[in-house]
C-alpha cells in the first residue's frame, strides 16, 4: 500500500547538506512485517517518518493506497495519518501528564467510539504488552521499556491498518520482544495490517517477512521472503 | 570499590508503596565488567541510580571506595560523582544546546584540565565512537544511536574509575555495540576501571566478568568468571 519514488532528504548544517536520504525507490507489500535495517545513522528513523507522513521529502513522491502525501495539506495529512496509521517513535512516545490507560486511549478519541468500547480495548491492549497492573500508572514512573510497551500498545489501539515502529524491541528484554512481536504478528493477522519497523534486533530480523537494507542513506538490499 | 548493604527502595504510588528494590547485597568488584541483567522493570535503572548516588536508598547503605554515600550531604555527594563516576543514562544524557564536542568536553570542564588538553581528549573518544564528522553537530541533528554514542564518549571523558551505563549498546547496531564494547574493554585495561552496565543486548552479558540476575527488585543469581 506504499511506493516510494525517487525519495530524496536533507538536512541543513550551516552551509552544508546532510544527505540523510538519496534516490529511494521503494515498495512496501500489505499485511507483511518488513523490517528496515542499517547501521545506526543510516536513515531509517528519516525513512519512517517519510513513510508516515510525519515529514516530507525534498525529492520524490510517497504515495499510500494509491494518495499522493503531497497532494494533502498539513490538516489533510493529519487526518490522514490519524485514520489510517499507528506510530511508536524512538523517542517521546508518551504524555508525560497523562496515564498508561489515557495514553493508549488517547488515538480511539478520535475515532468516536464510545467509552465503554474504548474501555474494553485499552484494558486489553494493556494486559496483551503485560502492563494491566500500571494503567494509572504516568510516564514517569515506568521503566525505560514499560514507557515501549505502552507505546505499542497505544499504537495498536485503533487497529489502523500500517503500523511504523521505531525500534520498538529495543529497552525490552528478550522474552518481551518476543511478546510483543507475537502480538504484532495477531494484530496483522487478524486486521489485515502492514508493519514497518526499523531494528537493530535480530530476532525482529528474523521474523520478517522483507527486509530492506539501508546504508548511508541508499537502500543496498531488498529481500523478499516468497514462502507462506 | 561498591558494596551494597540490605538496601531498599520503594515508590510512593497513591496509597500504595510500589517496592523497586527490596533487600539488595552487592558486591561490585573492581576492574570488572559486571551486567545487570533482568526483564523490563526488575530494577535495574533504579539499582545504577543508588550505586551512582544520583538517588538514595529508604533501607540499607551504599559504599563506594569506604566511603558510607549517606554520609555525604548533596554537595559532597554531587562532587564525589564528579570526580570518580562516568555515567550512561538511559534517557536525556546530553545536553541539546551543546555540540556533540562540547558535550563529551563538558566533564573535562570540571576537573581543570587546559584546553589544548580537554580538545585533543574530546578529539580522541569522538574518533573513538565513530562520530569524529559529527564534532559540531548538536543532538537534534543526530540519529538515536549517534546521540547514545557521544554519551557514551562523554562518560569516559575524564577516565573515571567507576563506570555506570544503563542500556548502552540499545538503538545501536550490533557492529557499533561491539566496537563500543571494544572501547570500555580497552578503558578498563588502561584506566584500572570499573564498568557496571544494564542490558538486555546478549553481547553485552556475554562479555560480563560478573552477571548480576535481578527480577522483581530482588537478586537472583550472581555469576562469577573467575578465569583471567
Ligand atoms: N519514579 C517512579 N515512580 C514510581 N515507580 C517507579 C519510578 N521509577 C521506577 N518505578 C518502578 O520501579 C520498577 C523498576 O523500574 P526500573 O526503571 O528500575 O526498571 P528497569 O529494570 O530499568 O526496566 P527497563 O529494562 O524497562 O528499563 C518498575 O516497576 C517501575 O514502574
Ligand atoms: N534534524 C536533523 N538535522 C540534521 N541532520 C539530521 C537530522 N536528523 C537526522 N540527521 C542525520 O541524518 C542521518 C540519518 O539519521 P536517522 O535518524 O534517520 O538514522 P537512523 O538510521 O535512524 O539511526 P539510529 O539507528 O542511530 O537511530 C544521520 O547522519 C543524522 O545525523
Ligand atoms: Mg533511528
Ligand atoms: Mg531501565
Amino acid at each position: 500500500p506504499v511506493v516510494l519514488h525517487g525519495v530524496g532528504k536533507r538536512y541543513r548544517l550551516g552551509q552544508v547538506d546532510i544527505p540523510a536520504l538519496t534516490g529511494i525507490d521503494l515498495e512496501i507489500h500489505p499485511n507483511r512485517f518488513t523490517v528496515l535495517s542499517g547501521p545506526s545513522g543510516s536513515g531509517k528513523t528519516t525513512l519512517l517518518n517519510l513513510i508516515g507522513g510525519i515529514d516530507r521529502p525534498d525529492d520524490g513522491r510517497v504515495v499510500i493506497d494509491g494518495q499522493d502525501l503531497a497532494q494533502l495539506d498539513d490538516d489533510a495529512l493529519s487526518d490522514f495519518r490519524a485514520r489510517r496509521l499507528g506510530f511508536v517513535f524512538q523517542n517521546f512516545n508518551l504524555l508525560p501528564v497523562l496515564t498508561a490507560f489515557e495514553n493508549v486511549e488517547y488515538p480511539l478519541l478520535l475515532t468516536g467510539a464510545a467509552k465503554p468500547e474504548r474501555r474494553r480495548r485499552v484494558d486489553e491492549l494493556l494486559s496483551a504488552v503485560g502492563l494491566a497492573d500500571k494503567a494509572a500508572s504516568r510516564p514517569n514512573q515506568l521503566s525505560g521499556g514499560q514507557r515501549q510497551r505502552v507505546a505499542i500498545a497505544r499504537a495498536l489501539a485503533t487497529s489502523p491498518r500500517l503500523v511504523l515502529a521505531d525500534e520498538p524491541t529495543a529497552n525490552l528484554d528478550s522474552h518481551t520482544g518476543a511478546a510483543i512481536l507475537a502480538l504484532m504478528r495477531q494484530m496483522q493477522r487478524d486486521y489485515q495490517a502492514s508493519f514497518v519497523f526499523s531494528s537493530h534486533d535480530p530476532q525482529v530480523l528474523a521474523q520478517a517477512d522483507d527486509a530492506v537494507h539501508i546504508r548511508d542513506g541508499v537502500i543496498t538490499r531488498v529481500v523478499r521472503n516468497l514462502q507462506g
